[in-house]
C-alpha cells in the first residue's frame, strides 16, 4: 500500500530527526 | 498509464503549527490563535517554563499581563520577549540569531501578522530544543500530530542551518 509506505517513511524521518536531536549535546557553551 | 501518487497531507503554516505546539505548555493565559498571542504574555509564560532559571520570576514580572488593546504595552512586552530570547541564544547557547530570522515586532503589534509571529515562535522553539530540559520538550513534540511534527522539524532545521556560533 503506497499510502502506508509513505506514512512509514515519513514517520521514520521524523523519529530519526527527533531522536538525533535528543542525543545532541545541549548548546550551552558551558 | 502512470500510477497515481498519493498526495501528501496539507501542511499547516508555521505559525499555526507552532501554536499547536505552544498549547502543550498549558499556560495560564490563552493560546488558541494569533490574536491571543500578540501581547507577548503567553510566550513569556512558555519561556518561563522552558528555562525557569533564565526566564525567572523577576524577568516574568516585567511582562505586563493587563494589556487589553494598548499597543504600547503589547509592543513593550514583545520587545522584552525578543530581547530575552536573543540574550538566551547569545549568552546561554553561545549563538547569535541570524538577521533573517528576527521577526518584525511592529507587524505583530499593528496587524497581528502571523508570518512574523511564526518567526518569533520559531525562536522560542529553538530555546526549547536546546535548553537543559530539551528531552522533555522534544518528547512532547513527538506526541503531536505528524503534520505538525513535520512543520516543527522544518522550523528546527532552518534554525540549525542559520546558526551563527
Amino acid at each position: 500500500d503506497p499510502n502506508m509506505k509513505a506514512g512509514a517513511t515519513s514517520e521514520g524521518v521524523l523519529a530519526n530527526f527527533f531522536n538525533s536531536l535528543l542525543s545532541k549535546k545541549t548548546g550551552s557553551p558551558g | 498509464m502512470e500510477e497515481a501518487q498519493p498526495l501528501p497531507p496539507p501542511e499547516l503554516p508555521l505559525c499555526d503549527s507552532l501554536i499547536i505546539w505552544l498549547q502543550t505548555f498549558k499556560t495560564a493565559s490563552p493560546c488558541q490563535d494569533v490574536k491571543q498571542l500578540t501581547n507577548g504574555v503567553t510566550m513569556a509564560q512558555v519561556l518561563h517554563q522552558i528555562d525557569v532559571g533564565w526566564f525567572n520570576e523577576s524577568w516574568l514580572s516585567r511582562i505586563k499581563e493587563d494589556v487589553g488593546d494598548n499597543w504600547r504595552i503589547k509592543a513593550s512586552n514583545l520587545k522584552k520577549v525578543l530581547q530575552g530570547i536573543m540574550s538566551y541564544y547569545h549568552e546561554f547557547l553561545g549563538q547569535q540569531i541570524s538577521e533573517e530570522l528576527i521577526p518584525d515586532l511592529n507587524q505583530i503589534t499593528e496587524c497581528s501578522n502571523s508570518v512574523e509571529l511564526g518567526r518569533l515562535l520559531q525562536l522560542i522553539l529553538g530555546c526549547a530544543v536546546n535548553c537543559e530540559k530539551k528531552q522533555e520538550h522534544i518528547k512532547n513534540i513527538m506526541t503531536l500530530e505528524e503534520s505538525v511534527q513535520h512543520v516543527v522539524m522544518t522550523a528546527i532545521q532552518e534554525l540549525m542551518s542559520k546558526e551563527i556560533v
